[in-house]
């Protein structure tokens, strides 16, 4: 519960930014805005422990074999930051099915948030929210939809990640069935019944595209304290994500984010 | 409110 992890929290201040430590994840607060990150290699724990793990300069290349056959390969930098996600196929090559750059000399803690226009044409109306009536193709087809406006670029995973403008341009489909008691990221078995339905939804997205990456977002109202409320939405966000993989999604096609009481 | 929301970013990304 977030009482035990207020309880193991530990801040210090470093040249102007404020870092807070507790179990498992790192918040950072630096001219107003607040970023939480947590071990991006941990939901591959299921895989076993690592076939190998070795240093190449500034980075850190962990490689599981995948059940299955194949390879998955996440590169961090020294800090544990992703850098990449690799794809090896049991038929050979190589796919980098997640790139978040930082290879350019810069950065500290904080990512580079891009600002666009707003989306006139995006109405709360427009979010697919899941509830009994809906059917796993419901999802699977707004998850198919290109960008609701043109974009000019691409990005980098934590530009996208920590950018809400830049998410927006992407439908989103709400998880309505799920709810969580206060302070707690536990799921129960109605929630579960409603996961099988997204589990299935993701699934037939893969089938057809098996790189697509899913971001899974979580968000609090705006009770209790910022750092409280970004914790338990990341904790949330990422039960989440283990219980879709535990229904067959491989946890290398998801990424997962808190995002507190900021409006989502 | 507690949300979760599920996005594909994949045309997002470089």
């Amino acid at each position: 519960r977030i009482e035990d992890v207020r309880a193991r929290r530990q801040r210090f201040e470093e040249a102007g930014t404020t870092i807070i430590r507790e179990p498992g994840r790192v918040i950072t607060q630096e001219r107003g805005q607040t970023f939480l990150r947590h071990d991006e290699n941990a939901r591959f724990a299921r895989f076993g422990a690592p076939i190998s793990q070795e240093r190449r300069g500034g980075e850190i290349w962990t490689t599981w074999a995948r059940p299955g056959g194949g390879q998955l390969v996440s590169v961090t930098d020294l800090d544990g930051r992703l850098l990449r996600r690799i794809r090896r196929p049991a038929g050979g090559g190589e796919h980098v099915i997640v790139d978040n750059g930082w290879r350019r000399p810069r950065h500290g803690v904080r990512p580079v948030i891009v600002i666009l226009p707003p989306i006139e044409m995006l109405n709360p109306g427009e979010l697919t929210i899941l509830n009994d009536g809906h059917e796993a193709e419901t999802f699977s087809s707004t998850w198919s939809l290109g960008p609701v406006v043109p974009l000019d670029q691409v990005y980098e995973l934590d530009q996208v990640r920590f950018s809400p403008s830049l998410r927006s341009r992407m439908r989103a489909v709400e998880l309505g069935g799920i709810s969580f008691d206060t302070g707690s990221w536990a799921l129960d078995q109605a929630d579960l019944n409603a996961l099988s339905l997204v589990a299935s939804a993701i699934q037939s997205v893969l089938g057809a595209s098996p790189n697509e990456i899913f971001l899974v977002e979580g968000h609090t109202g705006r009770g209790g304290n910022e750092i409280d409320n970004l914790s338990l939405s990341d904790r949330r966000a990422e039960a989440i994500a283990e219980v879709l993989t535990q229904m067959g999604i491989p946890p290398e096609n998801l990424v997962v984010q808190g995002y507190g009481d900021t409006v989502p | 409110d507690d949300r979760i929301l599920i996005r594909r970013i994949t045309p997002l990304l470089a």
